[in-house]
């Protein structure tokens, strides 16, 4: 930290948004407009915001404690800016990766709209990071939701074939709910017959204790 | 059904075309067919009972059965340069979520043979693994430590009068607890054991260790192993425990591609202490694609469900709706489909930078290691902890009987959240992870 705060940081890709500035105000501005740049700059911001954050209270408790001490009492954040660590990488590859799909261009469109969700999803969730210094206005974040809604009802009428991509067999599947058919309820039937319990109408333990029980 | 088929109709994209992308291109998808009508083609993996209702010790014989077949039709099956691809599949189409007392042969006592060994061990070794003369696990974690692995208690200390190793548990926390296939299957385990030799400590190293005699099976003298019992999943195979006293093996039995202990009793440095990460940031990319595919099957299933499944008349004389068609539905099962890409690609980008990593590494050059290492680690911590989670939203989007085995949820999740905690307890993954960060 105290490298790139100097500027003499050589970073690694995966960690390189450490070294970029951070920004006052998110960009975002609900769907219209909406650039993967958009979202994966809100990730890395919160991610360095934590990673930053955590590194400073590590160095005021270093002054006072060891140091494995000092790295135990602030465990609880050291995770959480490993978790955004992962999620700014998570969502940065997702738009990367489907950047390459040579496809149809609705399978593209479909794709960014997957991605958009994922992502906005994740905001959602942890919404106080975002809106932390007022990164986020309370406008970004009703906005977030409203996309949110948006997004589940552009991707409902496609949902079937996008999990039918998946390319499952009911060999590999192996559940009666997800069968490719989607004859379900006549197969729960027949799946249920097979118990154990089935193999004949009285079962022994009536015999030796429910019986006896009902004719004392 | 008619709903379903509605469904289908309805989507404005090719679903192969998708298809495509997700698996990686039209031959992956073709080979996945075939590998497929080639399982479904052998009597031997005709499915009779589910496997939901077999006793532990039936599944376990099941397994082991299927584990034979499956190994034998491998070469017919599956593309052998792709054991990690078309392999997992083929033994997923055959085995599910069960797992089976060959599984840790393949997975790890095979790569750790090949990648650990000097020329001489694997002369001696892989011909037996591969023949499967010999049945391996990889026995590593202990009943009083686990993702720890410098404060391992089972030691290793050479003895340059015999040129042996007496591998020894000094207590019971030391009891090898958990590998897979290590109770009743395996004649063979690398063990990993501190090593001591001159009267020094040099930490954990492996060791490969017979277990079991070749003819009858029995457990040989000094050595204690059975199974360590039900667990929340994956019971068709026999995880077990494992003790030492006072056991002696011979000093070639120490794999020595890297650390090596002479006859007199000399050890030797490794070239290079990070290389080990290798192979850890390579079995977590796996891992993260099957985490994602265990959440694209749990989604698969409530998607599908929620189109079948109907539920409330708003409009009366209507009919009931389909249950996908209430928002709070589709917030709970949307979001863990776009989980499951955002990890599949993940698990494919790691895996290619693994792969850069290691043509720089056979240059002695170990400049990305430790942030994909960190990468990995933290992905493996975040996907499995989500995977898990999205899994129970999926049960839980299809009611009642999501509780049932017949949803296949129970085996999913059982099978899934065992990631949380294998290869590195999640918390103690993004532990190391704040490490590197705060050095970077």
């Amino acid at each position: 930290v105290a490298k790139i705060k100097s500027g003499n940081a050589k970073l690694a890709q995966i960690d390189g948004y450490l070294k970029a500035f951070n920004v006052n105000r998110s960009s975002f501005n609900g769907l219209t407009g909406l650039t993967p740049q958009i979202l994966i700059q809100d990730f890395e911001q919160v991610a360095r915001i934590q990673v930053f954050g955590v590194y400073s209270r590590l160095a005021e408790l270093k002054r006072t404690l060891p140091e494995h001490e000092a790295f135990n009492k602030i465990s609880i954040d050291l995770c959480r800016a490993s978790r955004w660590h992962v999620k700014a990488y998570l969502v940065k590859n997702f738009f990367a990766y489907i950047s390459r799909c040579s496809g149809a261009e609705r399978v593209k469109q479909l794709l960014v709209e997957i991605a958009s969700l994922y992502a906005l999803d994740q905001i959602s969730a942890g919404l106080a990071h975002f809106l932390r210094n007022q990164y986020y206005s309370q406008s970004q974040a009703d906005q977030v939701k409203m996309s949110i809604e948006t997004l589940l009802e552009r991707l409902r009428p496609e949902a079937v074939a996008i999990v039918d991509a998946f390319d499952f067999s009911d060999r590999e599947l192996h559940s009666v709910l997800g069968r490719r058919d989607g004859n379900v309820y006549e197969n729960l039937l027949k799946w249920a017959q097979q118990s154990q319990l089935n193999k004949s109408d009285v079962l022994d333990a009536y015999h030796k204790h429910l019986g006896p029980m009902m004719k004392e | 059904n008619p709903d379903l088929t509605k469904e289908r109709k309805a989507a404005s994209f090719d679903v192969n075309q998708l298809s495509e992308f997700i698996h990686g291109g039209k031959e992956v998808l073709a080979r996945r067919k075939e590998i497929l009508e080639f399982v479904e083609s052998k009597p031997e993996f005709k499915q009779e009972t589910p496997i939901e209702f077999l006793s532990r010790e039936e599944r376990y014989e099941q397994q082991a059965k299927n584990a034979v077949a499956m190994t034998e039709y491998a070469t017919d099956a599956i593309d052998g340069s792709d054991f990690f691809g078309e392999g997992m599949y083929y033994q997923q189409l055959i085995m599910g979520r069960d797992l089976h007392a060959l599984s840790l042969h393949y997975v790890m006592f095979l790569p750790t043979i090949q990648n650990q060994t000097t020329e001489e061990q694997l002369d001696k070794w892989l011909g037996l693994v591969i023949t499967r003369g010999i049945a391996g696990t990889y026995a590593q974690t202990e009943l009083g430590h686990g993702t720890n692995l410098s404060q391992l208690e089972t030691t290793a200390t050479y003895d340059p009068k015999t040129e042996e190793f007496v591998i020894h548990s000094p207590k019971v926390s030391a009891a090898k607890w958990w590998p897979g296939a290590l109770g009743k299957s395996s004649t063979h385990a690398i063990v990993m054991a501190q090593l001591y030799t001159d009267g020094q400590k040099y930490g954990p190293h492996p060791f490969i260790v017979q277990i079991r005699d070749l003819e009858d099976h029995k457990p040989l003298k000094g050595i204690t192993v059975g199974d360590i019992g039900p667990k929340l999943g994956i019971n068709g195979s026999d995880n077990g425990f494992l003790l030492f006293n006072n056991y002696r093996i011979p000093r070639e039995n120490m794999l020595m591609r890297y650390s090596k202990v002479t006859k007199e009793g000399k050890y030797i440095h490794p070239k290079h202490q990070k290389l080990g990460y290798g192979s850890m940031v390579f079995v977590r990319s796996i891992m993260i694609r099957d985490q994602s595919l265990q959440l694209a099957a749990a989604s698969t299933i409530a998607t599908r469900y929620a189109a079948v499944r109907r539920q409330g008349e708003l409009v009366p004389g209507k009919g009931e709706v389909q249950i996908i068609d209430y928002r709070t539905q589709q917030l709970r099962i949307f979001p863990q489909i776009t989980k499951t890409l955002a990890f599949l690609f993940a698990a494919s980008e790691v895996r290619d930078l693994y792969l850069k990593v290691t043509e720089q590494l056979s240059d002695g050059n170990v400049e990305l290691l430790p942030e994909l290492h960190s990468l990995s680690s933290g992905l493996k911590s975040v996907v499995s902890w989500e995977v898990s989670q999205g899994i129970e939203q999926c049960r839980l989007a299809c009611g009642g009987h999501g509780y049932s085995q017949a949803s296949g949820f129970p085996e999913i999740y059982a099978y899934a959240v065992g990631g949380c905690t294998y290869e590195g307890e999640n918390i103690v993954m993004l532990l190391q992870v704040a490490r590197q960060l705060m050095k970077t």
